[in-house]
């Protein structure tokens, strides 16, 4: 893979029908096709070059396979490899990287199924976070547009977002990992609960 | 118990518990303390013989635009991290505000759609924020994402106005944010898409969300403005769902948050995602 496809569709999509919407629907769509093969393309890019610059003993640093996946849905809690389940010895691994030319601390967001995790920066000390249940809104639209974007039935929606800062150097990455707590209710993270005030 | 505030840091939120509508925002750092209300509204269009809205022209009937409601129940969510209030003003429009601990600024994530048009009116759905300040007609949005540039209402430097549009001839557009300011205080919206803006009037800011319309323009597209999204048989209009950032600061002080929160907006961390031994991890 490379970056070529989408240089070429931001390109076409440079003209002024694609800025500002103005283009025929169909034309609109054709649009929308281009960069999604682009995006995805450079995803591949992207993850592939992850891979290799993490240095993880166990990963391998090829340019055909790669450790990682990005999750384009995430707005809607669609993200299969947060919501897989975590099992004995697998963590899920999360590397932020930062495009920016200085240091960043941001809150990310994830869909999980279980609120006894607990999350661990990379250098092992505990993280503090948040868990807030799925709203329906939000699994409503996971449910429609994961069909009409992806063609697929996604499985139930997760349960919860897992809420945590991270802290990102500029131009640079940071990797977090989050477990099953060692023991039920042994999660330090906080599960929210709503209110409705009367 | 006539209000709920939310804010885990230095930024709090005040909201009516009769109404639910957001009525004030103080920073405990800063001590800026701005009156504000936010609100959805939609413009409404009907065929019309000499110009339609579409995907070119902004082009609202003249009536004054739909409040979507006036009241509206809210859901509070409360922890170390992020405090939230989720707001549901009708079938097609909710929204969570968040404010993080860290963060010096408001997080709105709208939910917009699909806008029904059974009752054969198009609608251009926008928020608006009503502030208690004096700003003369002026207010500022970014050109292209860089400088800010200066808006008076129903004027323009090089000619003399005729206003026939009183709406759709003060938008502006609107990558990055815009502002208003009344020399006490600034009022500051950022966007995480492109998208129109106004301040029809003083202490106002609206953006524009979504539309859906039911007429072709005639500029040239020969379409109405009205996407829908399959799924096998069946098929919606367009929901969309999306930021928007409003930050309070003391007069000439919020370029610097304008400046690096747009930044952080435009290019947002990239998150990967996989599944390893973490004992085996050589962290980097």
């Amino acid at each position: 893979f490379n970056t070529f496809s989408l240089g070429d569709a931001l390109g076409v999509t440079q003209h002024h029908d694609a800025v500002t919407g103005t283009a025929k629907q169909h034309t609109t769509n054709d649009y929308a096709k281009r960069l999604t093969i682009g995006a995805t393309e450079s995803e591949a890019v992207v993850n592939s070059a992850l891979s290799c610059l993490v240095n993880s003993t166990t990963g391998p640093c090829s340019t055909t396979s790669s450790l990682f996946n990005q999750c384009r849905l995430l707005n809607i809690s669609y993200c299969p490899p947060t919501e897989k389940d975590i099992t004995e010895g697998k963590n899920l691994v999360i590397v932020a990287y930062n495009p920016l030319g200085w240091n960043r601390t941001d809150i990310i967001k994830i869909p999980v199924n279980d609120a006894n995790l607990i999350v661990q920066d990379s250098a092992g000390n505990l993280v503090e976070a948040q868990f807030i249940e799925l709203d329906n809104i939000t699994s409503n639209l996971r449910k429609f547009y994961v069909e009409a974007y992806l063609g697929i039935s996604p499985k139930q929606a997760p349960k919860y977002w897992l809420i945590f800062r991270v802290s990102v150097p500029p131009l640079g990455w940071n990797t977090y990992f989050v477990s099953k707590a060692s023991q039920k209710g042994s999660s330090t993270g906080y599960v929210s609960k709503m209110e409705i005030p009367l | 118990n006539e209000t709920v505030e939310i804010g885990p840091g230095n930024l709090k939120a005040s909201f009516s518990s009769n109404s639910g509508q957001l009525k004030r925002l103080y920073n405990s750092k800063t001590g800026v303390d701005i009156p504000v209300q936010q609100s959805y509204l939609w413009y409404g269009s009907t065929q019309k013989s000499d110009q339609n809205s579409g995907a070119y022209i902004f082009r609202p009937d003249g009536s004054p635009p739909v409040i979507v409601a006036r009241s509206v129940p809210i859901k509070v969510i409360r922890g170390p991290l992020v405090d939230e209030i989720h707001q549901q003003f009708n079938s097609w429009i909710s929204q969570v505000i968040r404010i993080y601990k860290d963060k010096e600024h408001v997080e709105f994530e709208f939910t917009i759609g699909p806008i029904p048009t059974e009752d054969s009116v198009g609608k251009e759905v926008i928020t608006r924020m009503t502030a208690n300040m004096a700003t003369d007609k002026v207010f500022y949005t970014d050109s292209n994402g860089r400088d800010f540039l200066k808006r008076v209402r129903d004027y323009r430097a090089d000619w003399d106005l005729q206003v026939t549009q009183p709406v759709a001839g003060n938008y502006y557009p609107v990558n990055l944010g815009m502002y208003i300011t009344d020399n006490k205080s600034e009022l500051s919206i950022l966007v995480d898409r492109a998208t129109g803006g106004a301040s029809i009037n003083d202490g106002e800011i609206e953006l524009m969300l979504h539309r859906r319309l039911l007429y072709d323009d005639a500029r040239g597209v020969g379409e109405a403005l009205d996407e829908t999204v399959c799924v096998g048989t069946a098929s919606e209009g367009l929901t969309v769902r999306g930021n928007y950032y409003l930050g309070i600061h003391k007069n000439d002080d919020g370029s610097r948050w304008r400046r690096t929160t747009g930044q952080e907006i435009y290019s947002p961390l990239v998150l990967a995602f996989g599944h390893e031994n973490q004992e085996e991890w050589r962290a980097s």
